[in-house]
């Protein structure tokens, strides 16, 4: 499963 | 997106509208500090590298060319404005800003997530976020009391990232694998930065006076 990541928060 | 986030980047973005909305109607940037603006476009431009290449969602483009137009126009505006510059205080703006950018930088070449360029600029921009309100906390602490239009924007700064930990607890227990130390406590650390802040902003609101921070 896709490594849910921090990278799509601003 | 949660409701915690979406408040968050919303009071955010209410932040820094309100300080351009400040500099711009009234033509000064009095008790603003320039060095807490030119770090946080720091952080914004080294962050927001992935702008161009990778594209979550119309949102998060749009919020970060506001982010960054914002902040560099901040910065613009308290430079270069021949009527805003004359407001601003450098010589009670004399946080060596360089003593912040260096140690963030040296961190996050030790503590990231891969050793990409990318990566690390990443967290450095997180570490960065981090203190770089210091400057701003200072220059309050040194003016005394503070109009309000300022008191504010670093409320409302503070309450954006109170928001994203709420965020981040919502999403460590909805999403699997959702663990990220250096967010979480980069994000941590900045929001305890504000809690001396939020307890005189408080104080000031019970008995709605000035906001009278101690020497």
């Amino acid at each position: 499963v896709k490594e849910a990541s921090t990278k799509d928060e601003l | 997106m949660n409701i915690f986030r979406l408040a968050g980047d919303l009071t955010h973005l209410a932040s820094v509208l309100v300080l351009l909305l400040k500099i711009h109607t009234i033509k000064s940037c009095a008790g603003i500090s320039l060095k807490t603006q030119e770090l946080y476009a720091i952080v914004f431009a080294t962050r927001y590298l992935d702008l161009f290449t990778t594209y979550i969602s119309l949102y998060n483009t749009l919020m970060k060319l506001i982010f960054l137009g914002s902040s560099f126009s901040i910065v613009w505006y308290i430079r270069k404005h021949k009527i805003v510059r004359r407001s601003y205080d450098k010589d009670q703006d004399t946080f060596r800003h360089y003593f912040i950018v260096l140690p963030c930088f040296v961190l996050a070449l030790i503590i990231h997530e891969k050793f990409t360029v990318r990566e690390v600029l990443w967290a450095f921009s997180l570490y960065l976020e981090a203190v770089a309100i210091l400057p701003q906390l200072v220059l309050l602490q040194r003016t005394r009391n503070i109009d309000n239009l300022t008191g504010q924007y670093v409320f409302l700064l503070g309450a954006y990232r109170a928001l994203y930990i709420l965020n981040w607890i919502y999403r460590y227990f909805t999403e699997p694998h959702f663990v990220h130390w250096i967010t979480w406590i980069s994000g941590l650390v900045q929001t305890l930065l504000y809690a001396d802040f939020f307890y005189y902003y408080f104080q000031s609101m019970k008995n709605n006076g000035k906001l009278q921070l101690p020497a």
